[in-house]
């Protein structure tokens, strides 16, 4: 429902 | 420390959310005072309000959108953060992170002449005049300046920002005690850091007061962006960011 924060929220830090 | 926290835990938390708050703000304190006079021009503002609203609105959804980039990624830093299972992690920043967008602007907001930083100059309400939404703008800025008025330090303006975002008050928490917790340490060393810096002894208290205008602001912006969508549907669906979308829709 939220993939854009999902993956924002997977991503490592940049 | 009070609950058991101690001093010295406080103060590694304190310095942890100062450094993530620190690393993602899209401006250093030093490109603001660089860019506080910088004024749009009498003719750029008036190109701005001269632009279909729903170019403007575009325009505004995508300025959000990269704001709050910043804050999903402040959100990440903060220790304790990630260790709160996901569901909370995307609950906290989706009802949160547009309250901290408006926290955060108060550092691109100058209360001398009521301007706020737009696309790399600085500019008054009258810029959004094609949004058609006045209310909503005029309560954003009266916010800014207000928040501006309590002349808070770049240490206490990251911690109130994770105050906010990790907040019990948001519906549908699955472990609102862990939320509680961290946002119980975040408050103490919050109270901790304005008691050091400021006279008044009720800062703390005027600060905390202004969290149902953050609220109130962002159900209007919820309002206005419904209202806009009945009418320029296809600008919403087709050239809106997709985050903002998924935040807001």
């Amino acid at each position: 429902k939220h993939k854009i924060l999902h993956q924002l929220l997977q991503n490592s830090t940049s | 420390g009070p609950n058991n926290v101690s001093m010295g835990e406080l103060d590694r938390i304190a310095q942890n959310i100062i450094k993530s708050h620190l690393e993602t703000c899209q401006y250093t304190t030093e490109e603001l005072q660089q860019l506080a006079w910088q004024t749009h021009s009498y003719e750029e503002v008036k190109m701005y309000q001269s632009k279909p609203r729903d170019v403007l609105w575009q325009q505004c959804a995508i300025q959000i959108t990269h704001a709050i980039q910043y804050v999903v990624e402040f959100a990440k830093r903060i220790s304790g953060f990630m260790e709160l299972c996901q569901n909370d992690q995307i609950l906290l920043l989706k009802s949160g992170c547009l309250e901290v967008v408006l926290v955060r602007m108060c550092r691109a907001f100058n209360p001398l002449n009521n301007t706020v930083l737009f696309e790399g100059k600085y500019g008054g309400m009258q810029m959004f005049k094609a949004l058609g939404c006045d209310d909503l703008v005029s309560a954003v800025f009266d916010f800014a300046k207000s928040l501006c008025s309590l002349q808070l330090t770049e240490e206490e303006i990251a911690l109130f920002s994770a105050a906010v975002l990790i907040s019990t008050d948001r519906p549908w928490l699955m472990e609102p005690r862990k939320v509680q917790k961290l946002q119980e340490k975040i408050y103490f060393a919050l109270q901790h850091i304005m008691q050091k810096n400021h006279m008044d002894e009720d800062a703390l208290a005027k600060l905390i007061s202004r969290i149902p205008t953050l609220s109130a602001l962002c159900t209007l912006h919820t309002e206005e962006l419904q209202a806009f969508q009945q009418l320029h549907p296809e600008t919403v669906n087709v050239l809106f960011p997709p985050l903002y979308k998924e935040l807001f829709n």
